[in-house]
Formats: C-alpha cells, sequence, structure tokens
C-alpha cells in the first residue's frame, strides 16, 4: 500500500506542469525514504529529477517500493478538477494497476475522488555522478525566467559566463546580440532576491535556450533557482520545493560545444 | 557552430 498526503496541493500541481512539457511518460518511485522521479526527454539531452522526501508530506505511507506508470498530461488533465486550496492524496494498492487522486477542500466540505489508470513504461535510469561544481549560481528564480525568455527572442543558445563578482549571460543570433549580467546582490533584508555566487574558478559554457525555457516552467515552486556548472559537463538548475526535508526539482542540461 | 551533446555522453548506465 502507497498513500502520501500532498497538505497543499498546489505544490503537486505546479511539480507536474513543471515537468510535463519536457517528458511525456516517467515513473514515480515511491519507497520508504519518499518519492521520487528521474526521465530524460525525447532526444536525451536534458533530465529531469524530482525528490520529495517522506517528511515532506503530511503523511506518507509507502510498505513495499513501487513503481507508479504515469502520462503526465494525462496526469495533469486529472489535477486540474482539484481547487488550489485543496489537500491531495495519492494512493495505490500493491501489484494495481490504478492510482486513486483524493481532492479535499481546506474545511473539510468536500472530497473527490479519481482514478488514473497506470502504464507499464520502461524507463532508462542514468547514474548521475557526484560532482563538485566550480560554479555556483543562486539568483531570483523570476529573475532566471525573465533572462532566459528575453535572451530567446534573439537567439537560440546562451553563453553562460560565471566569474567572481557577477554572471553573464549572452546570446547572438540572426538581429543581433545581447547580453545580461548579474552581479553578486546579498539582499539581506529580501533573501529571496539575492544573487549568490559561489566560485572556484571561473566557467563559460552554451546551453539551448529552449530547455532552460521549459526548465523555467517550474518557478512558481520556489522563489529561487540555482544552475551549478563545471567545465564540459552538463548545468544543472535546481528549485528547492522544501527546504527544510531536501526535497527538490532539478533539471540537467547537456553543454553545447564548439566543433 | 556549435553542437548539441546528448546526456549519455556524461551520465553512465548505473
Amino acid at each position: 500500500m502507497f498513500e502520501a498526503r500532498f497538505e497543499t496541493g498546489e505544490t503537486l500541481i505546479k511539480i507536474v506542469d513543471a515537468m510535463k512539457e519536457l517528458v511525456e511518460d516517467c515513473n514515480i518511485d515511491c519507497s520508504t525514504t519518499g518519492m521520487s522521479m528521474q526521465a530524460m526527454d525525447q532526444s536525451h539531452v536534458s533530465l529531469v529529477a524530482l525528490m520529495l522526501q517522506k517528511e515532506f508530506f503530511g503523511s506518507f505511507r509507502c510498505d513495499r517500493s513501487i513503481s507508479l506508470g504515469l502520462n503526465l498530461l494525462s496526469f495533469s488533465k486529472i489535477l486540474k478538477c482539484a481547487s488550489k486550496e485543496d489537500a491531495i492524496t495519492l494512493k495505490a494498492e500493491d501489484g494495481g494497476d490504478v492510482l486513486t487522486l483524493m481532492f479535499e477542500s481546506k474545511d473539510g466540505s468536500r472530497v473527490s475522488e479519481f482514478e488514473m489508470k497506470l502504464m507499464d513504461i520502461d524507463s532508462e535510469h542514468l547514474g548521475i555522478p557526484e560532482t563538485e561544481y566550480k560554479a555556483v549560481v543562486t539568483m531570483p528564480s523570476g529573475e532566471f525566467q525573465r533572462i532566459v525568455r528575453d535572451l530567446g527572442i534573439i537567439g537560440d543558445t546562451v553563453g553562460i559566463g560565471c566569474e567572481k563578482d557577477g554572471v553573464r549571460f549572452s546570446v547572438t543570433g540572426d538581429l543581433g546580440s545581447g547580453n545580461v549580467v548579474l552581479k553578486q546582490n546579498t539582499s539581506a533584508d529580501k533573501p529571496d532576491l539575492a544573487t549568490l555566487i559561489e566560485l572556484e574558478e571561473p566557467v563559460e559554457l552554451s546551453f539551448a535556450l529552449r530547455y532552460l525555457s521549459l526548465f523555467t516552467k517550474a518557478t512558481g515552486l520556489s522563489p529561487q533557482a540555482s544552475l551549478s556548472m563545471s567545465p564540459e559537463v552538463p548545468l544543472v538548475v535546481e528549485y528547492k520545493i522544501d527546504d527544510e526535508t531536501a526535497s527538490y526539482l532539478r533539471y540537467y542540461l547537456a553543454p553545447k560545444v564548439d566543433e | 557552430p556549435r553542437k548539441q551533446r546528448k546526456l549519455g555522453q556524461f551520465f553512465g548506465a548505473p
């Protein structure tokens, strides 16, 4: 038996919305430690990784590890039947082929239940090596979204160059070029607006804006996003879902390299 | 021109 209750159902809706354009079908793995998911996009250029620790949930029970094979578009459609304020409980029997979704209004006056068919999905799990990144930029997630959107007007590839006191996003396209520099800024009174740079050595890498734009669908999950980079390895964009329990949504993106 | 790398070039099968 698996049962997990999201006290704030809106978080689950945001998580699914932040994954569904990148990944069509996926296995959500449930175990005694929590819920997790790892899936690549169809072109195998990016990967989305979700970790929700059991302590994140209002209540969590998982007697036996199970994989829930889900079509994220269908999942998202059913979740649209929930109200923003609802608590959402997911339930599945061991060896069952349906996922039960229960939506409860705040005052408990309305309870709805839906069943969704589960699928058998062959998923390839990739081993992600533990990496000490040379540069980690933490910035307001809305700022990252805006930069990706603005630079996407000019071109399709962004250069991200990180130095001690700032990070530069630059783009060149048919109609011209542009760049945005974000300087280190520790807004002590508003930590959500801070830009922090942890640097071991300067790093400069290029990435496809199309994927970064899909990653920014997670903006509503966290006020801050972090970008971790090292030379010649995939970028990690992380949105913390819950700081206390180390629950997160992470995206990995392979760099573009000069031929 | 820059070439898009695939993730499999960095992350192996576990």
